[in-house]
């Protein structure tokens, strides 16, 4: 069972989108995939068009990833069955989890779902922050993937979470490691792009995936309608690209 | 003295862009500007180009605002000044106050710079959560600004802003308003652009200011020179943009 955390406490790289086409893709290649959406803007639960259509009010969900946490619910009863891929919903009040009084908090997701099991893959959508949630995600899995929009702002933004991962690698999950970084909305007439992955190309060599998500509009009106980009546009540069990097992640294993 | 949180839990909608850019406005405008960084990935502090230039390793800088806060330095000494606007820069250990033991954190700030004065502006750059750091900057601030990149997951995020202002206002700091979503990355040639502004439009009339900030690539080359787009491209559509909002911002005082 590979677990993987997509992670990158700058924001707006491409987190949830990369989180739910990987996950769609691996489906249609035929993987078992388990979705936790651990960001309590729940963007991923939406994406998947769990909480609401369009430009509706969200609806509550009965059970989250949140109850689980607490241990008041099972992940069986909890998990929503999305044509396949199976969804554990966030919710805001996630939040809450900064205020609950116990020790080593950074293990209460992997306590939780200890006894998970019958996944190829779990993929785990990250808030864009370095707190407790994404604590939660690093100590449970054993990959991360990094998202990065192939820009100065988010590639400047990188350095704070190698130094993070670090932390954990050593204190609390010496298993984790980053196995490679997704290069989001990348244009390949734009220098600054090119001059991104250069960069990244020579300070860490073969870290980046050799499949580019290029940017699609696809990509950002499929979250409106609740579906992934194989559902929405399956010809579009976006699902190509997703599909591609989804083989390339099956070859690296 | 107009203080203003930039703010918006979502990642990467442009809060550190306007941060700077609108910074630099209205000094232009011959007005007295003081940023404050308050997230510890220390965008705006780059995008100023105090703490490196291009792909160089960050470089430590000796007094941040997180001393300020902690009461280790006075907001006098902290202040660097970047071609007369004044910044107080920040650094990643500011993550540490969410692990201060103190009762009311949500202070710390406002506290802190309970002396400030000789300013006309101070622009608040917050981080993509609504945590401690964020939660500071709201109580220390009379105005929220939330720069919206006009996509659906941005939107979709906004929710979860409203409700947290609404605690702000009634718990914390009964002054705050929500003055105005700034609509950036906009292009016209993109549907979605034009359907989550109507949408804006009809769920919150009026809040939506009418100066929308194109896409420009040059507001992603900027930062990685050190500097504001007034500096780096006079003459580009986001030099113009930012100007417009700037003196948009001015009039709806
Ligand atoms: N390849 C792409 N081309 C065009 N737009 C994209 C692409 N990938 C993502 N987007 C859009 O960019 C925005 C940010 O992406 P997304 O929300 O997935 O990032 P994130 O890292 O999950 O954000 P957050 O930090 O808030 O969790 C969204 O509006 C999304 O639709
Ligand atoms: N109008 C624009 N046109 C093109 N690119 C833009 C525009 N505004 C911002 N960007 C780019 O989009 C990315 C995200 O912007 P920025 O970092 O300012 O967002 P943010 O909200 O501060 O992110 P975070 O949530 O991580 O703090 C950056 O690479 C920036 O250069
Ligand atoms: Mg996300
Ligand atoms: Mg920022």
């Amino acid at each position: 069972m590979r677990i993987i955390s997509m992670s990158n406490n700058k924001g707006g790289v491409g987190k949830t989108t990369s989180t739910v086409n990987i996950a769609a893709c691996l489906q249609k290649l035929g993987k078992k995939v388990l979705v936790i959406d651990l960001d309590p803007q729940a963007q991923s639960t939406y994406h998947f068009g769990i909480s609401q259509n369009r430009f509706d009010q969200p609806i509550k969900i009965d059970k989250t990833i949140y109850d689980v946490i607490k241990g008041e619910s099972s992940y069986k009863e909890t998990i929503i069955d999305r044509n396949g891929i199976h969804v554990l919903p966030s919710c805001p009040d996630l939040r809450g989890i900064e205020f609950i009084a116990l020790p080593a908090k950074e293990f209460l997701l992997r306590d939780s779902l200890e006894t998970l099991n019958g996944y190829d893959f779990v993929l785990i959508d990250c808030p864009p922050s370095l707190g407790v949630l994404t604590l939660n995600a690093l100590c449970f899995s054993n990959e991360i993937f990094i998202p990065l929009q192939v820009q100065f702002l988010p590639y400047h933004g990188m350095y704070n979470l190698f130094e993070a991962v670090d932390m954990v690698k050593k204190r609390l999950n010496k298993g984790i490691k980053i196995s490679g970084i997704i290069g989001t909305m990348y244009n390949s007439r734009k220098a600054i792009n090119n001059e991104v992955i250069e960069e990244i190309e020579k300070r860490l060599p073969g870290k980046l995936f050799k499949t580019l998500i290029r940017e699609n509009v696809a990509l950002q009106e499929a979250p409106s309608w609740g579906k992934t980009i194989c559902e929405y546009k399956p010809n579009s540069t976006g699902a190509d690209d997703y599909m591609g990097l989804t083989k390339e992640i099956l070859e690296r294993d």
